[in-house]
């Protein structure tokens, strides 16, 4: 299983639709200071419903709906689709389709998560993810100067990562 | 539950030891605060970088913690792919050689599972497969500008 | 008191949106919470690098707050300067463009202050007046290895 | 004012005596991770009282004492001699030596400043530092990774910078 290409609609400082295709082997993203690099990883953790606003730099989930001068959707949309031939996500389908929609309403707003296009919640997404071994504590992604955050948890929050391995 | 922890630990410790040495030529350890009942404590590292005496953890320099924790990630990484890893600038407190070191064994680790890097330095970048560029135009807008191919 | 705090603000404001301009094209602000009674409340800080528009400054990337906080810091230097400044890898997010503007504002800088900066970005130390290399010997001792003039 | 020379004697990984001469202008500090930059920068923060032990990286003042495979001496020194020629710092003299040394005793550790080579209290050197604008907080040192503190800081925090230079 790996992820097969990343649709962003709307979120953060994609505010044109932008999808990216990805391979089973080793990417980079690079690109001058503020040009949407780590956007792109805050969209991973937010479809995946790995992280709090805070860790995607927001302060409230609508900040992570485009917003510029005068141009301002009322919502936006992030999909991973996931190539699952080898049947590692627990669907008997050659392509996982995750994605996340936030809606900005008057009295606040809505967040729902899709499975192949079918509403689910985020407990049951993450009932598949972990069978897929990917953990909300997400210590597969390092977000931006967090790289010794192994470092400095202390030690019984790192055992605890052995704990979700075994 | 313990015989399963001990097994997964023992794993992941054998796999610590051989991913520190490979990044940093030094030795390193993981090292249970209670061997009898493992969950009743919590998990410390022992790392000396190059051949250096043991210190606190908190006394290593910036690079020395940055290739800790990637030692350990990568350790975990052999034993229990998760699908994907991604990582966000994981290179920017090492010096030319370390940067060049830990390229190579992203490189090497891409074998066994996908890897999409964020990162601004040349050994990173001409080491991977291809390159995602991204910039920003006018309205404030990010785009990707197309894939270079290495 | 309130009117010392007002003067040196509203200079040290002057300098900031000089900086701030210098280091990253764009426009930014210093702002008082309260400006009937500065004790009151706290000082935050508009940015809009490279002409972007106005967000919360949690969401600037790491090389914009790294600009912005240079941009704060300088400014104070340019209004009163310390004797002497240290800094220790100012430039790790920073990319290649970025890191030459810094380098430069610095070498600026430098004729009303002392700057020692810590740095393993070439930008830095070729815009230097001198690089000290340090290095570490057996028996974990470092040593300075000697100074090289630009 | 500027700083002249750093003396080093056994301070965390200088083992052997080193003295490091400055200049009144650009000087930057280079070498491979873990050589031993950065404790350049934790031996001005602890020779000016300008932080507490957990700022360089070490649990007790003890650590910050050389300490490898059985050498083990029982004192560390950091002295800073400043150019004072035009008279910033308050004394009348052409240099101001300012140094502290750490000794491990029986029971625990001494920890005493001297002002030209006259043992002083932290409080009356910082009465000194600061009227050379030399401020504990010390917003004109950046340790390691701490560039954005600035910005993470609150906005009652970033004022009273302001309010210390008026
Ligand atoms: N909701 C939003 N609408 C529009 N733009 C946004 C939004 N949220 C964040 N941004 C913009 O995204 C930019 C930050 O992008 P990002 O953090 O991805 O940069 P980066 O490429 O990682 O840069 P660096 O190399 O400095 O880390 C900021 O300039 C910010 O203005
Ligand atoms: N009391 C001590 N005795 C001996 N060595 C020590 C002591 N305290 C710290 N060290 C050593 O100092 C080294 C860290 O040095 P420092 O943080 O200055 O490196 P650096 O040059 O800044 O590296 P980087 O480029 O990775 O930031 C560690 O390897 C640590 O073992
Ligand atoms: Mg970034
Ligand atoms: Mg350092």
């Amino acid at each position: 299983m790996h992820i097969k290409e990343i649709d962003l609609r709307n979120f953060k400082s994609f505010g044109k639709r932008v999808k990216i295709s990805f391979f089973d082997d080793f990417t980079t993203i690079s690109g001058p200071n503020g040009s949407g690099k780590s956007n792109i990883i805050d969209a991973i953790l937010f479809v995946l419903g790995l992280s709090s606003s805070k860790m995607m730099r927001a302060e409230r989930l609508t900040d992570l709906i485009y917003n510029v001068n005068g141009k301002n959707p009322d919502h936006a949309e992030v999909t991973i689709n996931f190539d699952n031939a080898d049947r590692e996500f627990p669907l008997d389908q050659d392509v996982v389709k995750v994605k996340r929609r936030i809606q900005r309403t008057e009295a606040g707003y809505y967040s729902n998560y899709y499975l192949n296009d079918r509403p689910c919640s985020l407990s049951e997404l993450r009932t598949y993810l972990s069978k897929s071994k990917i953990f909300p504590e997400g210590y597969n992604v390092v977000v931006q100067g967090d790289i010794t955050k192994t470092i400095s948890m202390s030690p019984i929050e790192r055992r605890k990562v052995i704990d979700e391995i075994a | 539950k313990k015989d399963t922890f001990m097994e997964n630990f023992l794993a992941i410790n054998a796999h610590f030891k051989d991913m520190f040495t490979r990044l940093s030529d030094g030795e390193g350890e993981l090292i249970l605060e209670n061997w009898e009942d493992p969950f009743a404590g919590g998990l410390t590292i022992k790392a000396e970088p190059s051949g250096k005496a043991i210190h606190h953890m908190e006394a290593l320099s910036g690079g020395e913690k940055s290739l800790t924790a990637l030692a350990f990630i990568l350790a975990i990484q052999k034993h229990r792919p998760s699908p994907f890893y991604v990582f966000d600038e994981i290179d920017m407190y090492l010096d030319g050689s370390n940067a060049e070191r830990v390229a190579k064994v992203i490189k090497d680790a891409s074998k066994d599972g996908q890897f999409i890097v964020v990162s601004l330095r040349k050994p990173m970048i001409e080491s991977a497969d291809r390159t995602i560029g991204v910039t920003m135009q006018e309205d404030n807008v990010s785009s990707v500008t197309g894939v270079m191919l290495n």
